[in-house]
């Protein structure tokens, strides 16, 4: 563990509980992709299968725990609590462009061709493109809210945190692990084009609207 | 290639 890697998680949890508080004090899910948070549940459900296989420690039981619970709260909050202010005629993104791609090459490039490992693959790869509903779906409309685009912020610096802690990793251990740093790298690739509006209008305390 | 040994990221 080290600061980048503490950082990223953190980023990443922070991120999580954004979105939730937004969708919780507003009563509303208006701007978020429910496609976006199926696909992120997905993620979790599938990388942290080794919750019952393999014990690290406890920082990282909880974390998984924590993401997963969120994550499923979210899900729960736009589709079922809160599914009357859910924007589904702007989310019209095809999940299935984006899961059957992953899926077929979670199953050709793998570390190891074993159940939890494709799942562990699958999981990386589809975490990578997880984002483009809420994307796309902001290219449709146009705008974000504001608390949405810092939702979209913590959560994209969590990876380009990750990047920094692998490039660490590798001096100081001697570990890297490809497939991880290529899907992150494109993960945050991604978000590029946020992080230019986020900078150059949310933080001068404008709303981030889209050129024209 | 024992991989579930260096999983320690989320």
């Amino acid at each position: 563990m080290n600061i980048f890697r503490l950082l990223g998680d953190l980023s990443h949890l922070l991120a999580i509980i954004i979105l939730l508080l937004k969708i919780w004090r507003t009563r509303s899910c208006a701007g978020v992709s429910g496609k976006s948070q199926i696909l992120f549940a997905l993620v979790f459900t599938t990388r942290y299968l080794d919750l019952f296989t393999n014990f690290i420690s406890m920082y990282n039981s909880a974390m998984k725990l924590i993401y997963l619970v969120c994550s499923y709260a979210t899900v729960f909050l736009m589709y079922f609590k809160f599914k009357a202010t859910y924007d589904s005629n702007h989310d019209t993104f095809r999940m299935e462009f984006l899961v059957v791609p992953v899926g077929g090459l979670a199953f050709l490039v793998n570390h190891d061709f074993t159940p939890l490992e494709i799942l562990w693959t699958f999981s990386i790869y589809l975490e990578a493109v997880a984002i483009l509903p809420q994307l796309f779906m902001i290219s449709k409309t146009g705008e974000a809210e504001t608390i949405t685009s810092h939702y979209l912020f913590a959560l994209g610096s969590y990876r380009a945190l990750y990047i920094v802690n692998w490039v660490f990793r590798f001096y100081t251990e001697g570990f890297f692990d490809l497939i991880a740093i290529v899907a992150g790298c494109v993960q945050t690739i991604l978000y590029c084009d946020f992080f230019y509006l986020y900078i150059t209008k949310v933080l001068k305390g404008k709303q981030l609207t889209l050129p024209a | 290639y024992d991989s579930f040994k260096e999983k320690d990221e989320l």
